[in-house]
């Protein structure tokens, strides 16, 4: 995805990243 | 593809099943693995990328006041030296 | 809890298992779709973050060469006004 980051969607980037640690991890 | 992924396990053993789920499980761990990862990576760089953000603002600002002193004493010369040859002038005179 | 899961796959009849099997398909569609995404972005911060290594490279360059015309007009501008300073004081002898 060709975005130019500022730092609003940084904000959004981080976010993103976080979401998927705090995610429950995939056990069956 | 899907179709007959489906119509497999609607027809498979009990036994089939029970080895399929520990493969898809198995996937799923690692693919898990993976995503965190990618997500631990992506922050890592996303913080150096701000890092750095920061001293190129650091730089520009410097950069900006060393220009500007510049400008000042490239003035403060010219001043000077069109003094210098007045003076110059007015003696020879 | 693996054990206890793996007891149930043990034991579950093949309709328990048939819906156990699609439910992992789905969360490993979901979390492949995930680390692809996580690791899109991260390429392409990764990339904006060079790019600006580079700015901040080409502008540390520009600060230099300013800095040290700075340096010499300083010189330059202390030498003058000694020499200055000099005339003067033979011309007032």
């Amino acid at each position: 995805p060709q975005f130019r980051s500022t730092a609003a969607n940084e904000g959004v980037l981080a976010n993103f990243f976080n979401s998927l640690l705090s995610k429950k991890t995939g056990s069956p | 593809e899907e179709d007959e992924y489906s119509r497999l396990v609607m027809e498979s053993s009990p036994e089939w099943l029970r080895a399929e789920l520990k493969r898809l499980a198995l996937e799923l761990g690692e693919t898990t693995r993976e995503k965190i990862q990618a997500a631990e990576y992506g922050l890592a760089v996303l913080e150096e990328k701000q890092q750095l953000k920061q001293r190129y603002d650091d730089l520009d600002g410097e950069y900006e006041s060393v220009r500007q002193e510049l400008e000042q004493l490239k003035e403060a010369f010219g001043q000077a030296y069109s003094n210098h040859k007045k003076v110059a002038a007015d003696g020879e005179s």
